[in-house]
């Protein structure tokens, strides 16, 4: 009962009771909508005679037309709060599914996706996307990504800082950049960034939009060598894939810092080490 | 020295783009995770060893690892009365965690700080979609949630976890029934 949220007005996030992909997301109490969905791309297929009949593979990404969403709508997310961490659990469909959290005193919301096995009935590739959009929010088609945690590069939409981009045949995966911990987003007063735990890959392909590849399976080799299908499977099912987004926005002067530090938290986590107890002690027995 | 050379190599290795890309065959990919794997058992050891010259005043053997907490798995946490959690911070600065340890039923926990302090707790049911993922062999559904806060830089704390005793535990539902 009531509305599905996490956090609170400084930041925190609440869902759109009749289309959970919608969010009103708050920040310093300004609100500002947020879209946030999965979509999977379909992997062209081809015989890798000509060049435009290459099909998508290991090497390359080479989607077949629009993402296509693969959330069910009617779904109802579920809402886990206590005095730790606040949740959102939300089911998309049988092999699709993410948990958004906000840790009490945090500067990031988290979110969790876990996606596969995904299916290989219909034997059609497909390249899973989480995209994350502001309505309204002006990048000037620019956006930056990092540089193996080195300097943030500046990327602009069909453009290349080394030679004139006559034409972009490739519109999805000419825009496409390796994303080792962030892509960020400006206009010029906030700045918004999503930072990975992993490598992927990843866009900003309109204004106000995030774009990052989470899991692929595909059925046909890319001829580039590799000379199999991107269809690993475990327990006789494809892959199950399990990470972690983080959220931030704020102004920019405050924003690299925030980023940075929270990259240095979540890429360089402490370790954790378990001793077993046989016999249960107190605290001043074990001290 | 021997032992940490293992993993040493093995990042040699992992620098080749077909161990993040996924352009290697699948018979590779098996092998990339089994050099890792191995690898990093072996550098467990010198970690449990160092942290056993550290820890003084703390158990110095029996210490474990456990690298399925990303499928929210982890045989210590989910059969265990009582058990130590050390935290070892690489990063040169303190920094506030967030533990989360699978366990097999929402029940008490006390979890206790290096300074005797009880922490607050909170219990998270895991998604289904958790429960699901094929292979994953763990009695877990709950996930026990706590902010270890400052973590000393270059260093550790160590924080007693504690399920209460379930003769206690049944008193207490049935005083509750009551």
């Amino acid at each position: 009962q009531g509305p599905v949220d996490v956090g609170d007005r400084r930041l925190g996030l609440i869902i759109d009771d009749s289309d959970p992909k919608r969010f009103v997301l708050y920040v310093d109490n300004e609100e500002i909508p947020l879209i946030q969905e999965f979509l999977y791309y379909k992997s062209m297929v081809g015989d890798n005679s000509k060049d435009y009949k290459r099909a998508s593979g290991a090497y390359i990404f080479r989607p077949d037309g629009a993402p296509i969403p693969l959330c069910d709508s009617k779904k109802k997310p579920r809402r886990v709060s206590g005095p730790v961490v606040q949740e959102i659990h939300k089911e998309c469909n049988e092999w699709a599914s993410q948990v958004i959290r906000k840790y009490n005193g945090e500067d990031n919301i988290e979110f969790e996706w876990l996606i596969g096995p995904i299916p290989d009935n219909d034997k059609i590739g497909k390249e899973v996307i989480s995209r994350f959009h502001i309505p309204f929010y002006k990048n000037n088609q620019t956006f930056y990504t990092d540089s193996n945690g080195r300097e943030m590069l500046k990327r602009i939409v069909n453009y290349r800082p080394s030679f004139n981009l006559k034409e972009n045949v490739e519109n999805v995966s000419g825009n496409y950049y390796p994303i080792t911990s962030r892509i960020s987003l400006t206009d010029q007063h906030t700045r918004f960034s999503i930072l990975n735990d992993r490598s992927q890959g990843g866009s900003s392909l309109q204004d106000g939009e995030i774009e990052l590849m989470v899991h692929r399976r595909i059925f046909y080799d890319d001829a580039f060598g590799v000379g199999e299908a991107l269809n690993e499977t475990a327990f006789g099912v494809g892959l199950v894939a399990r990470g972690h987004h983080y959220l931030t926005l704020g102004s920019v002067d405050k924003q690299i810092a925030v980023e940075r530090l929270l990259a240095q938290r979540k890429l360089i986590r402490p370790q954790y080490f378990f001793t077993k107890k046989q016999n249960v002690v107190s605290y001043e027995e074990l001290k | 020295e021997p032992k940490i050379t293992v993993l040493r190599e093995t990042m040699g290795v992992m620098q080749h783009h077909d161990a993040i890309s996924g352009t290697e065959k699948q018979h590779v990919a098996n092998d990339y995770a089994r050099l890792l794997s191995e690898a990093i058992e072996e550098c467990d050891d010198v970690s449990y060893t160092i942290l056993s010259y550290l820890a003084t005043g703390i158990e110095t053997s029996g210490y474990t690892t456990c690298h399925l907490l990303n499928i929210s798995q982890c045989e210590v946490s989910e059969n265990n009365e009582q058990f130590v959690l050390t935290l070892y911070n690489p990063l040169s600065r303190p920094i506030t965690e967030f533990v989360r340890l699978p366990i097999a039923a929402e029940t008490a926990y006390y979890v206790v700080d290096p300074w005797g302090q009880n922490l607050t707790v909170q219990f998270v049911p895991l998604p289904d979609a958790v429960l699901r993922i094929p292979g994953r062999e763990s009695s877990a559904t709950t996930e026990l949630v706590f902010q270890a806060e400052d973590l000393p830089p270059l260093g550790y704390k160590s924080y007693l976890i504690t399920k209460q005793p379930s003769s206690l535990r049944t008193k207490r539902s049935a005083e509750s029934e009551t």
